[in-house]
């Protein structure tokens, strides 16, 4: 049963449209408010950025002095060869045998594989290797190269997602004040677009 | 703007806001893919010291044999290569041990700082990525429904009908009807009680807010 005219659903549908108006103005400033808020974080971030490339220089130099003093002792000859081959044939064994152990406890999976793996490096390897902490010389250089591409990725991405932010909050939309009386009301709603959102067309070519 | 809104008028919802929807997804996507991705993995320096995660010392065993060497402490052979001293027979050597070792720990203690300055930067990442959940979850619905929107009707809401009936349920009662249309949306019906009368000045608001409502939930499905 239809109960209301055509005027009086026109009026409905005004005093609906003022509603639907003002939660659409109500989400804008909620949009401006977290606008804020990315701007914040951003202004953060790239000062953190200057603290990371600080942080950076200093940890390579020391990286580079690390593998300046790893290679001037590589140039000496190995003086105490004996001692050290004596040693490093009875460490083998028990290095094997501990890590073997520890990987079937705790890792589980692949142990044959990672056995052969680990024969073949020890057999390759040199107690002066060992001896001048080469194997943290090369977790450092590992975990260098690892937080270089963490930081690229990083960056990389910030970079795509800020520019898209950026371009979203530079529209002439966002620096208007949103209380502009004829903004969002529906009456007196344009009909036509103006011509200047046409960028494509050829009015503006 | 370059063009005075006064001259030209504003331009329509469609124009308005339809863009965002697909800007503010993709900004979610650049930053989401990098957090999923594989290289996004912290690397942990961790197993420079004693006492580490034992799940990175099986990665490290399974990428590098080198990860072995770090249980060293437990073969007494293998702590006596490092306490070797062949300073009798070279003391340059010695000194450049020491050098080495100095440096090292430098390197060591720097790798560490750098990796809580990048845990940093990772959390403000995390943060942008939440903010633009946010944004999303704020704004979603409007770009969303301009996106859906090409007229240009001059209501936001428009109302089709308004029918008065008995309910379904068990004990009837008499439920006013509302059908809307927000933008060009599909028609939304909206079921008030009776005591909602639409002599009741805030009977649009409450069809409005309704309506609202379960677009959003549409959207969000």
């Amino acid at each position: 049963e239809q109960e209301v005219s055509d005027n009086e659903l026109q009026e409905l549908s005004t005093q609906g449209s003022r509603y639907i108006n003002k939660e659409i103005q109500n989400a804008v400033q909620g949009v401006k408010h977290i606008k804020t808020l990315i701007e914040k974080t951003n202004a953060e971030r790239k000062s953190l950025l200057n603290s990371l490339e600080e942080a950076k220089k200093k940890k390579e130099d020391a990286l580079e002095d690390t593998r300046d003093s790893e290679m001037k002792l590589k140039a000496f000859p190995e003086v105490c060869n004996e001692t050290m081959m004596a040693l490093w044939e009875e460490c083998k064994p028990c290095l094997k045998h501990t890590c073997m152990k520890f990987y079937a406890r705790v890792c589980r999976s692949g142990s044959g594989l990672v056995g052969q793996q680990l024969e073949e490096f020890l057999n390759q390897s040199s107690p002066f290797y060992f001896w001048m902490n080469g194997d943290r010389i090369d977790s450092l250089l590992e975990s260098d190269r690892q937080q270089s591409q963490v930081l690229d990725a990083m960056q990389d991405s910030f970079a795509r997602a800020s520019g898209i932010i950026d371009t979203l909050f530079q529209d002439r939309f966002f620096a208007r004040e949103l209380h502009d009386p004829h903004y969002f009301s529906p009456i007196g709603f344009p009909h036509k677009r103006p011509h200047f959102l046409y960028p494509k067309s050829r009015l503006v070519r | 703007s370059l063009m005075s809104p006064s001259h030209y008028g504003p331009p329509s919802f469609h124009n308005m806001f339809q863009p965002f929807f697909e800007m503010i997804h993709q900004a979610q996507q650049a930053m989401d893919v990098q957090l999923h991705s594989p290289a996004f993995q912290f690397p942990d320096v961790d197993f420079l010291r004693e006492g580490e995660d034992d799940r990175t010392v099986c990665k490290e065993i399974r990428r590098n044999s080198t990860g072995c060497l770090k249980m060293k402490g437990q073969c007494e052979k293998c702590q006596e290569i490092l306490s070797v001293d062949c300073s009798t027979n070279n003391p340059a050597q010695a000194n450049l041990r020491q050098e080495l070792n100095d440096s090292l720990q430098v390197a060591e203690r720097l790798t560490e700082q750098y990796k809580e300055l990048l845990q940093s930067f990772q959390s403000k990442m995390l943060n942008t990525s939440s903010l633009l959940e946010q944004l999303n979850d704020q704004f979603n619905w409007v770009s969303q429904l301009a996106n859906l929107t090409q007229g240009e009707d001059k209501y936001y809401l428009r109302v089709s009908t308004v029918t008065t009936h008995s309910s379904d349920s068990e004990v009837p009662s008499r439920v006013t009807e509302v059908v809307v249309k927000l933008f060009d949306s599909d028609p939304i019906t909206v079921v008030l009680p009776e005591e909602v009368s639409k002599d009741n000045p805030k009977f649009m608001d409450t069809v409005a807010e309704k309506a609202l409502q379960e677009y959003r939930r549409k959207s969000r499905a």
